[in-house]
């Protein structure tokens, strides 16, 4: 079973073109493994994107050099899974 | 195990064996008003099963409705369980819903991708694709939203096998989606197909794949600002729409485009809520919130349909 540890999805709210291009060029960077929840679509429209652990550092330092802001939506993702996990077992108990 | 469909919690998350015993149990309950077609099988041999609520006559105008086509999206799936059940129970009660099913038949396939939602509950919570080994790479899978014979391969989905958006190496290569297509062919009389996905809060008519407006551009959108009007009377969630090259971003291969190609001019797309921060992981209390303002939308999508034959 593919656990989660660590990874976060960070919402990426692109204030122009510039970062929305900025952003979609992060799709290209496939050794990230991101995964885009939410895609890129125009401007102010956030874009969450789910960070394994490896890439995180890189990824928010790119973010950060690039002055595109993010929030950390998910601090770890194999925490609510956990939680979901939980809940569907003991409903179905 | 629930005894009937009356005890089955749809606050919640079934596994897919759970699913296919509440269609059984639905059916059961209801010989005069649903039936279960299985329109083909998925890549590991499941069913693909499609409920069919009918009132009489023989190939009626039809509506379709699928869920889960992306298989993390596991609202979807439970909101369809929701709407099988609100169909059933509101035949006959509410007036509109009964003038449409004696007129037209429902279609809802709520498992549309069983082999990617089983693969959620046991391997990969995140699996969005298909589960068909891509010959040639280590991975697996094809998104069935980008598989269909509308500007396949065109811009707006990815050519590389380990991409969340890989096309996949022909049109309908997936039999999750040529079952589909082929259902729908020789169904001939579908007046309505609305594939609902989440999440991101948008209702979407075509195209994806090109700038080009549909002919039917006005009616849909307007229809879509009602629909989202009367969603929203529920509990506020607040839905963007328009077609899906303006709204998001240029796909191709999508399942509406290709059904509205067909001349099933009712097509549309749904993303349901996350009105928080859950993403696809949307606590289990917000699944009937979600399916009964989801149903308000459906409703006027369906109403329109039944009051404007063509």
């Amino acid at each position: 079973k593919e656990t989660f540890e660590g990874h976060q999805v960070l919402r990426i709210v692109p204030k122009d073109d510039v970062q929305l291009s900025l952003i979609k060029d992060l799709e290209d960077m496939i050794e990230f493994e991101l995964d885009f929840w939410r895609g890129v679509t125009d401007a102010v429209t956030p874009v969450d994107i789910r960070v394994p652990f490896h890439s995180l550092q890189t990824v928010k330092i790119y973010l950060e050099t690039q002055g595109i802001e993010y929030s950390t939506m998910i601090e770890d993702l194999q925490t609510m899974l956990d939680d979901e996990q939980e809940e569907m077992e003991s409903a179905a108990r | 195990q629930p005894r009937n469909t009356d005890s089955y919690d749809y606050g919640r998350y079934h596994p897919i064996n759970e699913i296919y015993d509440f269609q059984d149990m639905l059916v059961a309950e209801n010989p005069n008003m649903v039936s279960k077609i299985v329109i083909g099988q998925s890549y590991e041999g499941r069913p693909l099963n499609v409920l069919k609520f009918s009132t009489g006559g023989t190939n009626r105008p039809a509506i379709w409705i699928d869920t889960g086509i992306h298989s993390r999206e596991w609202v979807t799936q439970a909101s369809g369980q929701w709407f099988a059940k609100k169909i059933v129970t509101d035949y006959g009660r509410d007036p509109t819903l009964t003038a449409i099913l004696n007129k037209m038949d429902i279609f809802l396939e709520i498992v549309t991708n069983p082999d990617g939602y089983y693969y959620t509950h046991n391997n990969n919570r995140m699996w969005r694709k298909t589960r068909k080994p891509n010959p040639g790479s280590n991975c697996v899978g094809v998104d069935p939203n980008r598989n269909w014979d509308a500007g396949f391969g065109g811009p707006g989905a990815s050519g590389r096998p380990c991409s969340e958006t890989y096309h996949g190496p022909r049109a309908n290569s997936e039999s999750e989606v040529k079952s589909i297509v082929d259902f729908v062919k020789s169904h001939g009389n579908f007046k309505a197909f609305i594939s609902i996905h989440s999440y991101s809060q948008m209702l979407l008519y075509p195209y994806g794949y090109t700038r080009t407006p549909v002919k039917d551009q006005a009616e849909l959108h307007s229809l879509a600002k009602k629909a989202i009007t009367d969603l929203a009377s529920l509990y506020g969630t607040r839905y963007r729409y328009g077609s899906i090259i303006s709204t998001i971003y240029q796909a191709s291969g999508g399942t509406i485009d290709w059904t509205y190609n067909q001349g099933i001019k009712y097509s549309y797309t749904f993303e349901l809520r996350d009105t928080g921060r859950y993403g696809f992981i949307l606590p289990p209390s917000q699944i009937i919130p979600t399916a009964q303002e989801t149903w308000l939308a459906l409703m006027a999508i369906m109403d329109h349909t039944y009051k404007n034959p063509y």
